[in-house]
């Protein structure tokens, strides 16, 4: 999850 | 989402936006480097492998969306629009922008955070983005008059990663586990590379001539 939420960016 | 990230994404959505303008009302692509738009597409088509499976935001979803097709829209008018094709010097866009990608690709496999597809693939796109700007650079040196869009896409383009290097500071303070060395150094990069393209448009700006790049 953490990964996935850091992968908020465009 | 904060405001520096906000408008980071809004800086970088104009300056597309200008660069369609100008190609789609003017039919000219004068002084645009194709090399920089094939860069692009290419960067946003590996940074968002994920855009169906991983759903984070409407907002999300839709930039995305508009960026892969504005970048894969203005190359394919750039090489086969039957006016606009006429307009592109590519004597001049000579820049040899296939040695990009494979350093970058082979430093994605060496530098990531984890060694999985995705992630290279995402590593990948950073550093192809924080040197895509390079062909676009090299024709405005050898352009003469640079037209205004054309400045102020390239402007708004360095400008939206400047943003976003005040999003991560911002991040980094108010996020706990938020650090990406990665990101940071290319983005910081990348930045770094519009420094003397901000100086000259800063000049022309200020004392209001042309913009215009020394050789």
């Amino acid at each position: 999850i953490k990964n996935q939420v850091d992968k908020d960016e465009l | 989402m904060n405001i520096f990230r906000l408008a980071g994404d809004m800086t970088h959505l104009f300056s597309v936006l200008v660069l369609l303008l100008k190609i789609h009302t003017i039919k000219s692509c004068a002084g645009v480097s194709l090399k920089t738009q094939e860069l692009y597409a290419l960067v946003f088509a590996a940074r968002y492998l994920d855009i169906f499976t991983n759903y984070i935001s409407l907002y999300n979803t839709v930039m995305k969306l508009i960026f892969l097709g504005s970048s894969f829209s203005i190359v394919w008018y750039m090489r086969y629009h039957k006016i606009v094709r006429r307009s592109y010097d590519k004597d001049q866009d000579t820049f040899r922008h296939y040695f990009l990608i494979l350093p970058c690709l082979l430093l994605a496999l060496l530098i990531n955070e984890k060694f999985t597809f995705k992630e290279v693939m995402w590593t990948f796109s950073l550093y192809l983005e924080a040197v895509a700007i390079l062909p676009q650079l090299v024709l405005l040196q050898r352009t003469r008059n640079i037209d205004n869009l054309t400045g102020q896409y390239v402007f708004l383009l360095g400008a939206y990663r400047a943003l976003y290097i005040l999003n991560w500071v911002y991040r980094y303070f108010t996020e706990p586990h938020f650090v990406h060395w990665i990101t940071w150094v290319s983005g910081l990069v990348q930045t770094l590379l519009y420094a003397d393209f901000f100086y000259y448009y800063f000049q022309s700006w200020k004392n209001n001539q042309k913009l215009h790049l020394p050789a």
